[in-house]
C-alpha cells in the first residue's frame, strides 16, 4: 500500500502540498493503524501546531520532523522510558499479564533468551495452571534456552505456585524469575482477582516485586487494547508493554494510545515465533513500520 | 452509546424544527466515531456512513419528531442487513465424511475451537468426530490437542511433530475410515496470510482433503486489520465461513462487520469462553447491536 513517504514525495514534486492533504493523510495511516481517532486527533492537531510545511522542501526533511515531533510526544521527559528494571544482587520478578493468546508464553522464552546471553541466572514459573499444554509449553521454552522451570500440578493455585518459585530460587540463587501467567479477559472478575491475588503473594515474598509488569498486547488489537490496560493497570501497575506479532500486516497503534493516555512505555517488540524474535522498543523503527 | 452521542448533537439543534444537511452531516460525525470505536475498518465505515447519510436525508428526518432515534434505527437497520439475518449453517455430508478445516492467525483460538466443534456437531448432529493435530511447530500444540479430546472424549490423530502436515493428514484419512469416523476437524498451525511457504502449506491440504468447510478463526477483538487478513486468507485458500472468538469479553466487534462486508464471509459461529461448551452459533442481529455499542 502506499506510504506517507510516497505520497509526501509524490506532492512535493508536484509543488502541491497542501498541509491539510497531508496531515489528512497523516489521520488515515494512524487511524488505520489503530490508534484510534482521541490519540489521533490529539498527534495530528500537535503536528499541525508545530510543523510549517511551507519552508520544507525535501520529504526526507519533512519525515525527519514528523518522527521528531512524535518522539517528543511518546517520551514526554521520561528518561528512563525504554529501560527494564533488573538490578544485581536480588532477585527481580518479571510478570507477564494480557488476555488470552497475545503471545505471553512465547514472549517470556524469548526474554529468557536474552538475559540469559547476558549471563543472568533465570527460571521460568509456569503460572498458567488452567489452560490444557501450558505448563509444558513453557517447559519447552525453558529447555531451548536453558534456564531453570518451576511448576506445580496442573490445577493448582498460581498464587501457591508463585510463593513455592519464589522460596526457591531464594535456595537456589536466581536472578531473575520469568512468570507466565494464564490469558484472561479483562471483563472477568474473579480471573481479574486472581491476577490481584497472585501480584499480592509476589510482593509480600520480595520487597518491591514484582519489578516489571509486562502487558503483552497483540498488534493485531484494536480499540479493546486501551480498556485492557486500564483494566489491568487496576489490578497491578503495568510498567511497560510487549508488543507481540508486528512481523504481521498490523501495526498495534492503540500501544501509541495506551502511552498517550496512561503513560505506559512500550518495553519490547514481537517480530515473529523464533528466540531471537524480540527487540528492544525503537520508537523510530516503530514509526517507519507504520508509515511504510 | 450510539443513541445518547445522537441526542447529545441533536440538542444543539432542537429548538430550530428543522434539521439541515448541516445537522445530519453532524450526526454522520458521531456514527463515524462510533463505528471507528468499534473497530470497524476505516474504508467500511466512510461507504457505510455515506449510505446512512442518503438514507436519512431521504426520508423524512429533517421534519421528524425524534431525528436521533430515527437515525439510530436506520443505522441498526443497516447493521442488521450487512450481517444477514441468520447465520449459514456448517455444511455437513449427509453420507461419506465431513471434513472441516481451521485456519487463521496466531492465538486467534483455532485449538480449542476445534475441540468445541467436534463437541458440539456430535451432540447437534450425531456425528462421529475425529479431531487432526497439524500444528507440528507450536510447543505442546499437539499436547494441547490431546488434552481437549481426552477432556470431551473424541479421538485426536497426530503423528508427533517429525512428519510433514501432508503426511499426517493423510495418514489421518486412512484411520478416518478404518476408525469409522464421518467427522474430521483439522487443527492448523497459527499463521500470517503474508507468509506465502506457510499459506502455501495450507493450499497443499486444502487440495488433497477437498474440505466441506475451511474456517476462518478470528480474534473478535482484531482492529483495522481485520479486513487484511479476510482478504489475505479468503484469496489464497478460500474460505467458507468464519469464527469469531472470544465474545465473551467486552470488545464491541466491529471486524465482523469488516469480514461481511468486504469479504462476504459468513461468520457461522462464536467462541464465548474457555470452556469447550461455550461455542454458539452466530447470532447477526446480536453483534449487530453489539457493534453500535
Ligand atoms: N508471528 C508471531 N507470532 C507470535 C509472536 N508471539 C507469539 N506468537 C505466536 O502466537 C501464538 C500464541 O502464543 P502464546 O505464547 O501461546 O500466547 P499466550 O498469551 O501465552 O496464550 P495463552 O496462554 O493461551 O493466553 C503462538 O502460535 C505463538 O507462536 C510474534 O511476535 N509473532
Ligand atoms: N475467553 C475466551 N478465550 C478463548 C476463546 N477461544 C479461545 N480462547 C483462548 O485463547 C487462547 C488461544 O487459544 P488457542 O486455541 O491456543 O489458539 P490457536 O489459534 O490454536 O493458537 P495457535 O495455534 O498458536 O495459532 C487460549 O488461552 C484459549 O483458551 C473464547 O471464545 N473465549
Ligand atoms: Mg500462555
Ligand atoms: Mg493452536
Amino acid at each position: 500500500r502506499d506510504s506517507i513517504f510516497g505520497n509526501v514525495k509524490e506532492l512535493l514534486e508536484t509543488k502541491s502540498l497542501d498541509s491539510d492533504d497531508l496531515f489528512d493523510e497523516l489521520e488515515e495511516i494512524f487511524i488505520m493503524a489503530d490508534v484510534g481517532v482521541n490519540t489521533t486527533v490529539k498527534f495530528v492537531d500537535q503536528l499541525r501546531k508545530n510543523i510549517k510545511t511551507k519552508k520544507i522542501t525535501s520529504s526526507d526533511l519533512l519525515m525527519e520532523l514528523i518522527i521528531e515531533e512524535m518522539y517528543t510526544m511518546y517520551v514526554k521527559d521520561d528518561i528512563a522510558v525504554n529501560e527494564i528494571n533488573i538490578e544485581d544482587n536480588r532477585i527481580n520478578v518479571l510478570l507477564f499479564v494480557g488476555v488470552n493468546g497475545v503471545g505471553k508464553t512465547t514472549t517470556i522464552g524469548k526474554v529468557a533468551n536474552e538475559l540469559i546471553q547476558q549471563g543472568k541466572k533465570v527460571m521460568l514459573v509456569a503460572g498458567d495452571t488452567f489452560r490444557a499444554g501450558a505448563i509444558e509449553q513453557l517447559r519447552i521454552w525453558s529447555e531451548r534456552v536453558n534456564s531453570e522451570f518451576y511448576c506445580n500440578e496442573e490445577g493448582s493455585d498460581p498464587s501457591s505456585v508463585m510463593f513455592d518459585a519464589i522460596k526457591y530460587a531464594k535456595e537456589h540463587d536466581i536472578d531473575v524469575l520469568l512468570c507466565d501467567t494464564a490469558g484472561r479477559l479483562q471483563n472477568k472478575k474473579n480471573l481479574m482477582n486472581e491476577l490481584d491475588k497472585i501480584n499480592r503473594v509476589i510482593n509480600r515474598e520480595i520487597e518491591g516485586a514484582p519489578h516489571e509488569t509486562l502487558l503483552v498486547v497483540d498488534a493485531t488489537t484494536g480499540q479493546n487494547g486501551l480498556s485492557q490496560a486500564k483494566i489491568f493497570n487496576e489490578v497491578t501497575t503495568i510498567t511497560g508493554i510487549v508488543l507481540t506479532k508486528l512481523d504481521g500486516t498490523a501495526k498495534g497503534g492503540i500501544v501509541l494510545a495506551i502511552r498517550e493516555e496512561m503513560g505506559i512505555p512500550i518495553k519490547y517488540v514481537g517480530l515473529g515465533e523464533k528466540l531471537e524474535d524480540l527487540e528492544r522498543f525503537d520508537f523510530e523503527e516503530y514509526l517507519f513500520g507504520m508509515f511504510g | 452509546n450510539l443513541s445518547d452521542r445522537l441526542q447529545m448533537s441533536l440538542r444543539r439543534v432542537t429548538g430550530r424544527g428543522r434539521l439541515t444537511e448541516k445537522d445530519i452531516e453532524e450526526m454522520m460525525r458521531e456514527v463515524r466515531l462510533s463505528l471507528l470505536e468499534a473497530d470497524v475498518n476505516f474504508k467500511v465505515v466512510k461507504s457505510f456512513t455515506k449510505n446512512v447519510k442518503e438514507q436519512a436525508m431521504g426520508e423524512k428526518i429533517l421534519k421528524g419528531l425524534n431525528p436521533g432515534q430515527q437515525v439510530v434505527k436506520i443505522v441498526s437497520d443497516e447493521l442488521q442487513r450487512i450481517m444477514g439475518d441468520k447465520a449459514e449453517p456448517l455444511t455437513i455430508n449427509a453420507i461419506g465424511i465431513t471434513k472441516m478445516m481451521m485456519v487463521g492467525l496466531q492465538g486467534a483460538g483455532k485449538t480449542t475451537t476445534a475441540g468445541k466443534l467436534a463437541l458440539h456437531l456430535r451432540k447437534q448432529n450425531n456425528l462421529k468426530p475425529l479431531l487432526v493435530a497439524l500444528d507440528v511447530y507450536r510447543p505442546a500444540a499437539i499436547e494441547q490437542l490431546k488434552t481437549i479430546g481426552s477432556q470431551i472424549g473424541v479421538d485426536v490423530f497426530e503423528m508427533g511433530t517429525k512428519e510433514k502436515p501432508l503426511n499426517i493428514m493423510k495418514q489421518a484419512m486412512e484411520f478416518a475410515v478404518s476408525n469409522g469416523n464421518n467427522l474430521v476437524i483439522v487443527d492448523t498451525a497459527g499463521r500470517l496470510q503474508i507468509d506465502e511457504d506457510m499459506m502455501n502449506e495450507l493450499v497443499e491440504i486444502k487440495n488433497y482433503l477437498k474440505p466441506e468447510e475451511v474456517l476462518l478463526t478470528v480474534d473478535s477483538m482484531t482492529g483495522q486489520d481485520a479486513v487484511n487478513v479476510a482478504e489475505g486468507f479468503n484469496n489464497t485458500l478460500g474460505v467458507t465461513g468464519a469464527i469469531l472468538t472470544k465474545l465473551d469479553g467486552d470488545t464491541r466487534g466491529g471486524a465482523a462487520l469488516s469480514l461481511k462486508e468486504v469479504t462476504n464471509i459468513s461468520i457461522k459461529l462464536m467462541g464465548m469462553g474457555e470452556k469447550l461448551d461455550q461455542l454458539e452459533v452466530f447470532h447477526p442481529e446480536r453483534m449487530a447491536s453489539r457493534i453500535l455499542g
